[in-house]
């Protein structure tokens, strides 16, 4: 039996219109320790990877490791359908064929129930291991979400240059070309405003725009995104939650 | 002019 109750739906929410435009069917796998789930983009040059730990939850009980096989765009469809501020509870028994979606009002005695069809999905489970990255990056999500807005109007690809003290992203297409420079800080005032570099050598990288406007779609989870970029590893965009994070892996772009 | 990869290259089973 899984029962996982969020205090508010706005939380699953923003988790699934994290990534629900990249990948469509993916296996929740509920274990007495929390959610995991992860995907591959029909291109296979985008990985998802969500952990929801027990303490993103206001309850959370899975007696019994349970897989649930859903269709984001259904899923999504139900989640609109509850108040930001409702309690969402998951409910599924041990051998589900669908799941119950329960919206409970806090405030007025109201309580919408909503069954979701599961399906079987045929997706390897990849076990990914600690990659070694070059660069680890700490900045606030939405100036990231902006330069990758901004410089993807410019070209399909979008590079990213670290040297010790210098973070460049520069976009250069057919109707011009355009940079941003940022440098390391940090803001005593407001932390989550600072920027953090960790360097062990310089990188010079390329990704495609499209792959980092899905990324950014993320940012709604977090008021940081964690990047770290290796030459010889897929970048890692991270954003955490209370317990637990959104990750996408992201292949970058090669010289032929 | 670069070229996508995909996660192949680095993941074995994807």
């Amino acid at each position: 039996m899984l029962e996982a109750k969020f205090e508010e739906a706005s939380l699953f929410k923003r988790i699934i219109d994290g990534f629900k435009d990249c990948v469509q069917l993916v296996n929740f796998q509920c274990k007495e320790d929390g959610i995991i789930a992860q995907a591959v983009d029909d291109s296979r040059v985008l990985l998802v990877s969500l952990e929801i730990g027990i303490e993103a939850f206001q309850n959370y009980r899975c007696d019994h490791p349970v897989t649930l096989g859903i269709d984001l765009t259904s899923l999504s469809k139900i989640l609109r359908c509850g108040n930001n501020t409702d309690n969402l509870t998951l409910i599924a028994d041990d051998t589900p064929d669908s799941v119950l979606l329960l919206f409970e009002d806090t405030k007025k005695d109201r309580i919408a129930e909503y069954s979701l069809k599961l399906m079987d999905i045929d997706a390897e489970f990849l076990k990914i291991e600690d990659l070694a990255y070059d660069c680890t990056l700490k900045m606030p999500s939405p100036e990231f979400s902006k330069i990758v807005r901004d410089l993807s109007q410019l070209s399909d690809s979008i590079n990213i240059m670290i040297t010790k003290e210098t973070i460049k992203f520069v976009a250069d297409g057919d109707i011009g070309s355009g940079s941003v420079i940022l440098k390391p800080f940090v803001n005593m005032d407001k932390p989550q405003e600072s920027i953090n570099l960790n360097m062990d050598q310089p990188v010079d990288l390329t990704f495609g725009s499209k792959y980092l406007l899905d990324i950014v779609k993320g940012s709604a989870l977090s008021d940081n995104v964690g990047v770290r970029l290796s030459s010889e590893a897929p970048a890692l965009f991270q954003f955490d939650l209370k317990s637990g994070y959104l990750q996408f892996f992201l292949a970058p772009k090669f010289n032929d | 002019a670069k070229k996508q990869v995909t996660l192949a290259r680095f993941f074995s089973q994807v």
